[in-house]
Parts: structure tokens; sequence; C-alpha cells
């Protein structure tokens, strides 16, 4: 939908209780506070989430379970270092706030190739932090 | 900043591009208008050019709404969710998803309709991908990947210019701003010619 003029949209249709539009990832925010070795149902669909982005690396047999095990937390934990997040590895609400979001359909991460913080912060512990304490 | 792997850009002799529009969406100008705003942005700090064609087989960029499963392996979701995506160079492609309360014209942030998106930012973000740049973890940069509906974000921060000039090197009027000192159809050639 197109909307010309955002002062020409129906007021019915402004009124915010009016629209019945349901966010795709609205579901996810029932997670909050779950953590690793929880079983919660829909937790394959926030894997898919997670995978569809790059975090969980995609394989045609993917077949995700509601387990909330080890995969989920490195991937939970890689999206909270992009985004600037306490790494925590839970489903904290600040986390979900972001995970909800509206975005852009491109990975964050691309063929397992790490990007964003989560390679940045990496490489500087690996690399950058021995040269520049040195000097 | 980030690029896709393997760093892929526009080839030197593929920096003055062309842009055409999905013929089946039937845009309005004033929606086309919005591409070329969100176009010049780009060409504001590097030495690219785009220029908008009719010719949709031929065009270097092709953009195009669709809905859900649209054929590239990447289906929409919907209101909100997912709200667009494009490839890199040189593929050219750039999809947004029709089902999007997309707002043209006017301040997306007086709309109190939930699910309103602004058609620019979407744009502005999308076009970096086509250029190269991946997703960045700097939150007030176009590349960012989520965006706050009923939000506007059109202006290029430092991170978004450096990643895109570290690609293609700086547009010769560039000076620091954003601010577009010439339109997108009349400012200089690489050679310095207007």
């Amino acid at each position: 939908t197109l909307l010309p003029n955002i002062t020409a949209i129906p007021p019915w249709q402004q009124h915010p209780n009016a629209t019945s539009f349901a966010a795709a990832w609205d579901a996810f925010t029932k997670f909050a506070g779950c953590h690793s070795g929880e079983t919660r149902d829909g937790l394959s669909k926030l894997k898919q989430y997670f995978s569809n982005f790059g975090y969980i690396p995609n394989s045609p047999s993917s077949n995700f379970t509601d387990d909330f095990d080890d995969e989920l937390e490195k991937a939970l934990k890689a999206y909270q270092q992009n985004f600037n997040l306490n790494v925590t590895g839970q489903l904290d609400d600040r986390t979900l706030e972001q995970i909800v979001r509206p975005r852009c359909g491109n990975a964050d991460i691309v063929n397992g190739t790490s990007s964003m913080n989560s390679s940045k912060s990496s490489s500087f512990q690996t690399v950058g932090h021995f040269h520049t304490t040195g000097h | 900043y980030t690029f896709f792997p393997g760093t892929p850009r526009w080839p030197v002799n593929r920096r003055d591009l062309t842009y055409a529009f999905l013929p089946g969406n039937e845009l309005t100008d004033e929606v086309k208008a919005v591409f070329t705003s969100a176009f010049q942005k780009w060409s504001a700090v590097t030495p690219l050019t785009f220029t908008e064609t009719d010719s949709y087989s031929t065009a270097d960029i092709t953009i195009g709404f669709y809905s859900g499963d649209h054929g590239d392996g990447e289906p929409f979701d919907g209101v909100l969710g997912t709200l667009a995506h494009a490839f890199s160079p040189t593929s050219g492609r750039f999809h947004l998803d029709a089902d999007e309360n997309w707002v043209v014209s006017g301040d997306v942030t007086r709309s109190s309709i939930p699910s309103a998106v602004d058609l620019e930012t979407v744009a502005v973000h999308e076009i970096g991908h086509l250029l190269g740049l991946g997703h960045s973890s700097v939150e007030d940069a176009i590349m960012y990947p989520t965006i706050t509906s009923g939000t506007r974000k059109v202006e290029l921060e430092d991170d978004d210019i450096q990643g895109i000039q570290s690609l293609y090197g700086s547009n010769p009027n560039y000076n620091g701003s954003t601010t577009p000192t010439a339109t997108t159809g009349d400012r200089e050639s690489s050679d310095g010619e207007i």
C-alpha cells in the first residue's frame, strides 16, 4: 500500500486500535525471560528467524526444535553483540524489543562470514588488543 | 560498516548506473521521485551516478514491489517484519514488500498508524546494499538493519560515507557534508565535465 500523503489518510485508518495488522514477529515477545535449557512452543520459529538473518548456519535439512539449546544461545549472543545489547544469551526485554522491530530482509551474517560487531570484537581480541597494549 | 563477502562492487566501467521500476507496479511520478532522492544521497558522496530508464530489461538496477513468495527464495511476510531486501553488486535487484503501508510523502512521525513505514528511509538503506554495503552496528547509520515504524532516517552518517567511499572513492564535489550540492541529473561527471 502506497500512502501518497500522510495527512490524507482517512481518520478511521489512523486510529491505532483500528489496525488489524499481524506483525510477523510479535509472537516472540512471549519468550521473555526464556533461557538455556528450557523448551517452549514456538522457539523453533525464533530459530528460523535467526537462521534467516545468518545467526544459525542454514542447511536444507534445517529442522529446528523448540529447545533453547546451545545453538540458539550462541546465535542470541552474536545478535546481542551486533545490536549493542548486553550479551546475556537470554531473551531479555531489550533483546526481544529489538528482535520484533521491522527490518531489512538481508542477513546480518552472510555465508557464515561474521559481520557487524560480532566479527570486529573477535578480531580485536585476537590481534588488536595485543598491539594496542604494546604501544 | 561492513561489506558482503568478497567485497563485491560495481566495476570501474559501470559507475554510471541506470535504474528502472517494475512496469506492473505502475508507480506514480511522486513515488519514483522518492527513489530518485534516495539515489541522490549516495551519488552526493561518491562518483556514482544514477539515471532512471524505461528499459526494465537492460537497467543495472531493477526496483519492484512484491508480495509474499516472489521467486527469489526470500518471501515477504506481510505487514512489518521484513520490509525489503536488495542484492549485492552487480545483481541490481531491489525488492520491497508490497504489503507494507509505505508513506511516500509527509511527516511519517505524525502518523498514528503503527505500521506506517517511510519509503525513502528504506530505499536509502537498500541502495546501500545494491552498492555493496552490508549491515552496520552503528545505530545512527543508514545501514543499521532495523527501523522503528513511524520514523524517518534518510541522511547518510559518517559510518555509511566511510564505507561507500572505501568502495568507490569520493565525489569530487563532496565537501564533508551530505547536503546535496547538485542534483543527480546535472552534476559533474567523473572527468570534470558539467
